[in-house]
This record gives structure tokens, sequence and C-alpha cells, in this order.
């Protein structure tokens, strides 16, 4: 193949063209903070390329804010061309919050939405962060609890993890430690990493990709539904762990899973366009699952998956390709030399848990 | 010493936003004030079971009223916020359900009393224009333990999200 599209997703995680929504009390949505607009032209011409093989939506059923005009932006073409692709025919919202006054905050602007609105979607993925260490320590645990409030309805926060690996901060003449990012760090979301193919023209086995964003938070101590599976690794790698100088064993480890984030085709501003790549493209893809997994569980009668890690981590792996070969990038000095953490097998610091394999994982998530 | 106090604050703008002076003292800014929550453990420990597959509770979520009902400022957070707010002239405010935030509406120069040590100048980068403090802000130790921060007056949008494209490598680089 020529770089990934829908179907290339589709076949590697193993959607068959009857793995879409049904339509009913289900749906889900991306947010967007930078101005990025998706253009719906974007979007039916994407589903016109690139949707044959499977039933799907060609049109968001919502915009929360104000849709603006101009030129589509390819943060927000890539995240609704892909959530709809996984998550097809899955109602679809897009939130847009570019900040009306000069003095807003586009991400508290949207933290509040969700604070005032009682009907919501169940899956919300979000490809956004900053470094931990740019951040107050206040306004992180504020958010926190924000997220919080939204796993206790129900609702499952994705966030992307990050596209610099674990991330360099210089302190100083040779002193350097990696860089978490939040809300990748935050122990109440779920944060998705990257993969890309191992042969990148075939529908091969994923390999870490370079740039997924993983590691510690030096905020957030580790929660108790991961401390097994960060122990296991942290044991089982010692001989290529990153020196202990450069990350916080004690902290929030992430990410928790992982999808392709490497060679998409996005149409924008009706041009499609090869190469793009970032976890911005592996979250809603994961996303679009779980909305079809929630769709599954809604029509059987139980409840949405809301927040899913302590489930995922429960189920050590089930229902995922565990990837298991390469490293991401991590400071470029004489210590780690360019490399982070690598991935191993079950849990690792780079891809997580694994890519979804959906047929298993509905199955592990349905009982 | 003189009665304020300051919280944890990220002040430092990244260097791609271009100073392009002070605000005018009657143009407008919106801040968001994060209210002091109530039952933090019991909602993290609410979240814990309802999202634990081993626990009686799990998927037994709560609707929005009922998070509002757990974690809603207490009486007197909100009734110090407010009346601080209006002592100084500001009653532009929404709040929300769980009514943890309140947004409100003042001039630059009121905002600037509002919390000491602020100084709002407007920066730009590529095309889009913000206004933030420079400075950290403080608030009067009375209304300090009922809130956890004030937002729109550091932080900035990033310069991109998580997505690239790439150029196709050559040979050599490869």
């Amino acid at each position: 193949h020529l770089g990934v599209t829908p179907a290339i997703l589709r076949a590697r995680y193993n959607l068959t063209a009857a793995d879409v929504g049904s339509g009913q009390n289900n749906s889900q949505a991306v947010a967007q903070f930078l101005e990025q607009y998706y253009h719906p032209a974007d979007l039916a011409e994407f589903m016109a390329m690139f949707g044959r093989t499977f039933p799907h939506r060609s049109e968001v059923d919502r915009v929360v804010g104000t849709q603006g005009g101009g030129k589509a932006g390819l943060e927000a073409s890539l995240d609704i061309e892909y959530i709809m692709s996984t998550g097809a025919n899955v109602s679809t919202w897009v939130f847009t919050n570019p900040g009306r006054h000069e003095s807003q905050e586009p991400f508290l602007q949207w933290m509040v939405l969700l604070s005032n609105m009682s009907d919501l979607p169940w899956v919300h993925t979000i490809s956004y962060g900053d470094d931990e260490d740019s951040l107050s320590t206040a306004y992180m645990m504020r958010l926190n609890t924000e997220f919080m409030k939204a796993g206790v309805r129900g609702i499952s926060l994705l966030f992307a993890s990050g596209d610099s690996g674990a991330g360099c901060r210089h302190q100083g003449k040779d002193k350097n430690t990696f860089r978490p990012s939040f809300p990748a760090s935050s122990p109440y979301v779920t944060t998705v990493g990257g993969t890309t193919f191992k042969n990148p023209f075939k529908v091969t086995y994923e390999v870490t990709h370079y740039i997924s964003g993983g590691g510690f938070s030096n905020v957030f101590k580790m929660p108790d539904y991961q401390a097994s599976a960060v122990e296991g690794y942290l044991k089982s790698v010692t001989a290529t762990l990153p020196p202990q100088s450069y990350f916080n064993t004690s902290g929030r480890a992430y990410p928790d899973m992982a999808a392709l984030s490497d060679n998409y085709w996005v149409v924008s501003n009706r041009v499609p366009i090869p190469w793009v790549s970032g976890t911005s493209a592996s979250t809603p893809v994961v996303g679009g699952m779980l909305s079809l997994i929630n769709g599954q569980r809604l029509s059987k009668g139980l409840p949405a998956l809301g927040f899913l890690n302590p489930r995922l981590y429960k189920l050590k792996g089930q229902g995922l390709f565990d990837v298991t070969e390469g490293c991401h990038q991590g400071c470029l000095d004489e210590q780690v030399q360019g490399k982070g953490f690598c991935a191993a097998p079950s849990w690792d610091p780079v891809t997580g848990w694994g890519t979804p394999n959906y047929p298993a994982l509905l199955a592990a998530l349905l009982s | 010493s003189s009665g304020y106090l300051e919280y944890d604050q990220d002040v430092l703008l990244p260097k791609d936003w271009t100073h392009v002076g002070r605000v005018d003292p009657s143009e407008e800014v919106e801040l968001t004030f994060a209210l002091k929550q109530q039952n933090l453990e019991l909602l993290e420990e609410t979240l814990r079971l309802v999202s634990d597959p081993g626990s009686a509770q799990y998927g037994k979520h709560l609707s929005l009223q009922e998070v509002a009902s757990l974690v809603r400022p207490s009486e007197l957070t909100q009734k110090v916020v407010r009346r601080w707010l209006q002592a100084h002239g500001v009653s532009n405010c929404r709040t929300v359900r769980t009514q943890d935030f309140l947004q409100c509406t003042m001039t630059a120069e009121v905002a600037e009393v509002l919390l000491p040590g602020s100084r709002f100048h407007r920066y730009v980068r590529d095309r889009r224009s913000i206004v933030r403090s420079s400075a950290p802000y403080s608030v009067h130790e009375e209304v300090h333990q009922h809130l956890d921060f004030v937002g729109g007056l550091h932080r900035v949008p990033p310069r991109e999200k998580d997505v690239r494209v790439k150029h196709r490598p050559s040979k050599g680089e490869v």
C-alpha cells in the first residue's frame, strides 16, 4: 500500500464491513483548540475516496462552538476523518474552541463546556498537549479533577501521547531529563501512543514509531491500576532502561495503548495529502473503535465504557496486539544517545499495552 | 505580608509570541475563576468504583446533576468569591451547572485591581492576537483559599498539535 487509509486500518485491526455503528444512543467527538476547522467538503471527499469498503457517515452531526470559515486545518481534517473511519456510522460531534476573546484559553473553555452540558458523546479524542514543566501544578491538578468529573459520568477521554518520544529537558550543562507531557500524563485519561508498520508498504505487524510520546509524570503519582504493569516493565527491561535520573519511576506512566501513527492520507482543503504522522492520528483511530464497542455495549443494555484504564490494565493486553520492537526518541546526549524507552512484551511506556485487535477487544470488553 | 497570596503560576510566555504593548485599561478581558470544589476524595473513590470491573459499582455512572451535587463549591466559597467580585464591580459573570467555574468579563483596569500584580499586555504570533498578564497575579488571602486558580492570565495556545506532515526522505537520508 501507499500509506495508511481507512481500509488499511480496518484490515490491520480486523474491522469487517459489518463492524460499524448502529447509530442509536451513541456518539463520539473530537475537540479542536487552535482555530483548527474541519471542512465538510473535505470529509465528503475523503469518504468518497477512502470509504467505499464500509458503511459510513460523511457528515458531522453537531458542531459545538463556532465553525470558522476559510482554510481547513490539517489537524482537524485528520481527527474527524479518522474517528469517522474506525468509528464508522457513529454520530460524531466536533467541539471547536478557538477562544472568542483574546484572553480566553481554548482548552479551559472546552473543560468548562463539559461541566455545563448534560448530554455528551461517550468518547472524546483530543490531540493536544503541553510540556508538564510549562504548566503550573495548580492548573494541572484542577484539570485532573475535571477529567475525573468526566470519567465518573461514563465519558472516555483519549489524549494523544505527543510526538517527541520521551521528550528532553535541558537542565543545565550536561544534565538532561525526559520531558513528560500533560494531559497525556493525567492518571484519569487514556493516553494513546503511536506505531508504524514493520514494512511500511505492507499490512504487517507493528513496531514502535520513534515519535510516540511516553514516559513518567513528574506531577502525578502512579495510580494503583497500573502499578503492577509498570513494575513488571521496569524489572524486565533493566538492560535497556535509561538512567533513573532521566525519569520518575513513581510517576503516572503513559501511554496506555497505541495505534498506527505514521504515513496517513488526509484530505485537507480538497487536496489528498500523504505522509501525515503523529499520535494525533492514532488517537481518533482508537477512539472510533471504543465508540463501536460502546455501541455494542449500549445495545446490550450495558453502560458505556467510561474511564477505561482500570479495566484495560486488568485485561493485561487481552484484545490487543503487543508491540515489542523499537524504541522512541529521548535526549540526544552521551548518556542516552537519542534513545528514550524501548517497547517490550506486555505494557511499556512507548506503546502501552499495544494496538487494538478489534474483535478480540470487543469480546473482552463486552463481558 | 500585604494580605495577598499568589498561586503557583506558569508566567513565562513562549518566545515566539511578540509583545505588542500594554492593553488599553478600558479593554475587556474574560477571566475564568476555578472555585474550590468539595468531596474530591469521594469523587476519586467513586471514579475508581465505577471504572473497576471488579466493583459492584462498575458502570454505575453519575449524571451531571449528581456530579454537581458532589463537587459543588461550598456556600461559603461561593459567597466569598461572589462578594469579592461584586466589591470590585464585577457583575458580568456566568457559572456552569457544577457551579465550580465562574467566567467573568471586566475591563483590564478592574482585573489588575482585582488581581494585584497582574499586568495585561497584547502579544501576537502569526495572525493571532492574545491578551495575557506578563506578571504573576495574587488574590486577597480571604479569597485565596476558595479558588484553585484564575484562568485567562498566562497560558497560551501551543504552536502545533501532535501532527506533522513529513517530507519523503531521500535515499541519502534513509
